[in-house]
């Protein structure tokens, strides 16, 4: 269990929050 | 059967007994993502944070996202009244969530919350200092050590120079409050044992 934050799904919703501007924009 | 979910991060800490493990821990989930996002977007604020590697940024986000929940979340300790409220809105006492099955972990959240919130801090005292609660140098996986720690040291700096303006006369107050950063710490491993048990569980 060293890595609770991906155990959590964390990660995941970090890493669309960090990067959720560049995806939503427009091509 | 752990029927109980003693976070406040949870909208009530009581499990419908029908569902599956993994539908408890799905909505356990939809219900701190929100908290999450916003530690996310505060992140994005700080200056020069954005300015880390991609890597970084989600290496101190992994490792202090529950220790800036736990700044940003002191006030649901009622230390006087002991009791904790959900983000259902609901309060429990502390009694009760004892015999829920809360832990140590809950009497440290006291603690904490109560010696955070008597310092007094304004604002944005507390927001500078969850920037450096996330902004450390010494997390687990990072890259470059050396951009994290330039930029928590101009945190810091910051962080003095505010306190010691706005509280002349208290001059131990910045020491007490990065005497927390530790406490923050151990309050985390604390969760994470917590968490391994309920995932076994």
């Amino acid at each position: 269990f060293s890595d609770p934050a991906s155990n959590l799904g964390l990660e995941d919703i970090i890493r669309k929050a960090l990067m959720g501007n560049l995806e939503e924009r427009p091509e | 059967n752990r029927m109980h979910l003693v976070c406040p991060m949870n909208t009530s800490p009581h499990v419908n007994p029908h569902k599956s493990g993994h539908e408890v821990w799905e909505e356990f989930s939809h219900s701190f993502t929100p908290a999450v996002r916003e530690v996310v977007e505060f992140a994005k604020k700080i200056p020069g944070f954005r300015d880390l590697s991609q890597h970084d940024q989600v290496s101190l986000l992994k490792a202090g996202t529950f220790e800036v929940l736990v700044v940003r979340f002191a006030s649901l300790f009622d230390v006087k009244d002991r009791t904790v409220t959900f983000l259902g809105g609901k309060k429990y006492s502390v009694d009760t969530l004892r015999a829920m099955g809360a832990g140590d972990l809950l009497n440290s959240m006291f603690d904490f919350s109560e010696k955070l919130i008597n310092l007094g801090l304004s604002e944005e005292e507390m927001s500078l200092f969850t920037a450096v609660v996330l902004v450390s140098a010494d997390r687990s996986g990072i890259e470059n050590v050396n951009s994290v720690e330039a930029l928590q040291e101009t945190l810091i700096r910051a962080v003095r120079s505010l306190v010691t303006k706005n509280h002349p006369n208290e001059s131990a107050i910045f020491t007490k409050l990065l005497l927390k950063l530790p406490d923050l710490r151990s309050l985390n491993n604390m969760h994470s044992e917590e968490l391994l048990a309920f995932k076994v569980h």
